[in-house]
């Protein structure tokens, strides 16, 4: 579908226009680590599919489990979110958003963010007291 | 900025692109092609030039719905909007199930999953140079775009990227604006 602007529209479409495959993700907005929520298994399909959990993973369930939070702290690093290992709303609204679909991580190796060699990850800065 | 796996690159300067011809694209919807291209042999020593068939083109660009063959299957209205594959293959897919906005301020749009068009063609082209994507976010090579924005103008992380993988155009004088225009930040609602 090809339009110039916002001329030549149909109104069909403009009636249809929230429709987004991704959008479901919204209703997982606030799981936690360690519960079961329907609809992570899908979740979990997404991050595999643009590299943040393994291929060699499968089945999977839609359990709150390591490889979820690993994936997420992964994305909310290469996206330059806070690092929460959490479905927080700032993630669940980057991750809904249109985009490439071309993996971040191919074969576990990226050059984004999380494949630095410096950490830039606010969890992980120490502080010592004196 | 980033590359594929082992820094593939073309070893040719002047390329050449095809459309798929069963897409039957207009003049002003290549014309966005071209001018996405002309973005990037700006800023390095490669030349596109269209060409008629898109089984002798270098590049070649389809518009796809579903499942077409890749193993990698549109999904419809936003979510995935295109792919590309690293050099020297070539092959540039976008979903044709876009609401794709060829000319005009797509931040204007009535439509809310209005996609320009040349901001992911501009993306896109970079895969097919060779780079990956990048968690700068004013990069053209940042993986997410939101509907009704437009995001066109390489970044000087792209340029450093590109740059890396064939040297600058001798015509290029270094210097690189970034444009971000948003209307909203996706369907995301953030």
């Amino acid at each position: 579908h090809f339009f110039h602007s916002n001329v030549s529209i149909p109104e069909d479409l403009l009636k249809n226009a929230t429709s987004n495959p991704w959008s479901f993700f919204h209703q997982l907005s606030g799981c936690h680590a360690g519960e079961k929520y329907d609809g992570l298994a899908k979740l979990k399909s997404y991050f595999q599919y643009f590299g943040y959990i393994p291929n060699s993973l499968s089945n999977f369930t839609d359990d709150f489990d390591d490889s979820l939070e690993s994936a997420l702290r992964t994305y909310q690093q290469n996206f330059n979110l806070n690092i929460t290992g959490q479905l927080d709303d700032q993630t669940v609204n980057h991750i809904v958003r249109p985009r490439c679909g071309n993996p971040d991580i191919v074969n576990g190796s990226s050059s984004m963010n999380s494949g630095k060699t410096h950490n830039t990850s606010s969890s992980h800065v120490h502080t010592v007291s004196h | 900025y980033s590359f594929f796996t082992g820094m593939p690159r073309w070893r040719k300067q002047a390329l050449t692109y095809a459309f798929l011809p069963g897409n039957q694209l207009t003049d002003e919807v290549k014309t966005v092609f071209s001018r996405a291209f002309d973005r990037w042999s700006t800023v390095i020593p490669l030349t596109f030039t269209q060409a008629d068939s898109i089984n002798a083109a270098d590049i070649g660009i389809g518009f796809y719905s579903g499942d077409h063959g890749d193993g990698e299957p549109f999904d419809g209205v936003l979510g995935t909007l295109a792919h590309s594959f690293s050099p020297p293959s070539g092959q540039f897919h976008l979903d044709g199930d876009e609401n794709w906005v060829v000319t005009g301020d797509v931040r204007t749009s009535s439509l809310t999953t209005a996609v320009d068009l040349e901001s992911v063609a501009v993306h896109e082209i970079g895969h097919l140079l060779g780079l990956g994507h990048s968690s700068v976010e004013e990069s053209i090579m940042y993986p997410t775009i939101s509907s009704r924005t437009k995001k066109v103008e390489l970044a000087d992380d792209d340029i450093q990227g590109i740059q890396v993988l064939y040297g600058s155009n001798p015509n290029y004088n270094g210097s690189s604006t970034t444009s971000v225009q948003e209307k909203e930040t996706g369907s995301s609602g953030a």
